[in-house]
C-alpha cells in the first residue's frame, strides 16, 4: 500500500 | 507512532535546541550555513501547509509549529543579533542547483498532481539535500566547533532512525512511502562521511578536523 493520503510523518 | 520515529523526532528536536544553544552560549553563528538554515525554513513551510486543513494529532501539531517557529527563529538570529559573526564568503554553495532539480523531481514524482502534494514532495526532496551547503562549508573550513558537530550528529541520528521506522511500519502497518524512503536514504547517506570523523575524532575527545 502506498500512502497517497495524509502524511503523518514529520 | 513507533519508538524509532519518536526517538528520531526527538533527535531532530534536540538538534535544533543544540544549535540555538550554541548560538546563544558562543554568541556566534560561526560555522553555521545560513543557506542550509534557510532551506530548512522552506522545507518546513512547504511540508506543513496541511496545518491549515488536516488534523493529525496534538503531537504532530505542536511538532510542526516547533519546527517552523524554531527554524525561523534561527534565521532571525543569524540576520540580526549574530549577523557580524556570519561569514557569507565561505557559505558559497549554489542553492539554485538544489532548488531547480527538486522542483522538477517534485513535479514528476508525487502522489497526486495537486499544489499541496507537489509542495509536499518538493519539501521531502529538498530536505534530503538541504544539509549540503552546511557540509560544503565544513569541507571548506576543514574543522568545526565541537558543539556544531553535536548538532550535525543529532540531525544525522534523526535521519538514521527514520529507516528502522519505515521497516517497522512496513511489517506492522503495511505502509510504504516510496518518496519519503528514497529521499530519506539519500539524506542519511550524505551523513556517512561526517559520522566517520565524528565517531573517530569528536567522540574520542578530539577536535573535529578533516584530513588535509
Amino acid at each position: 500500500e502506498t500512502s497517497t493520503e495524509g502524511h503523518d510523518e514529520l | 507512532m513507533n519508538l524509532f520515529r519518536f526517538l528520531g523526532d526527538t533527535a531532530h528536536l534536540a538538534s535544533i535546541l543544540v544549535l540555538i544553544h550554541k548560538m546563544h552560549t558562543t554568541k556566534s553563528c560561526r560555522g553555521i550555513s545560513f543557506k542550509t538554515q534557510a532551506l530548512y525554513v522552506a522545507v518546513f513551510v512547504t511540508r506543513y501547509l496541511d496545518l491549515f486543513y488536516r488534523w493529525v494529532s496534538l503531537y504532530n501539531f505542536f511538532m510542526k509549529l516547533f519546527f517552523i517557529g524554531s527554524s525561523c527563529y534561527i534565521l532571525f538570529l543569524m540576520k540580526t543579533k549574530f549577523r557580524p559573526t556570519q561569514d557569507p564568503a565561505i557559505d558559497t554553495f549554489r542553492i539554485e542547483y538544489l532548488l531547480g532539480p527538486c522542483t522538477v523531481i517534485a513535479l514528476i514524482f508525487n502522489y497526486k498532481f495537486s499544489p499541496t502534494e507537489i509542495l509536499w514532495s518538493f519539501s521531502i526532496f529538498l530536505e534530503s539535500v538541504a544539509i549540503l551547503p552546511q557540509l560544503f562549508l565544513l569541507q571548506r573550513t576543514g574543522e568545526a566547533e565541537t558543539i556544531t558537530t553535536h548538532y550535525l550528529a543529532a540531525l544525522g541520528i534523526y535521519r538514521a532512525l527514520y529507516i528502522p521506522n519505515w521497516i517497522y511500519r512496513y511489517f506492522t502497518e503495511g505502509v510504504v512511502d516510496p518518496i519519503a524512503i528514497t529521499a530519506g536514504l539519500v539524506q542519511t547517506g550524505l551523513y556517512i562521511d561526517f559520522f566517520y570523523v565524528y565517531v573517530t575524532k569528536v567522540l574520542q575527545g578530539q577536535k573535529f578536523e578533516l584530513p588535509a
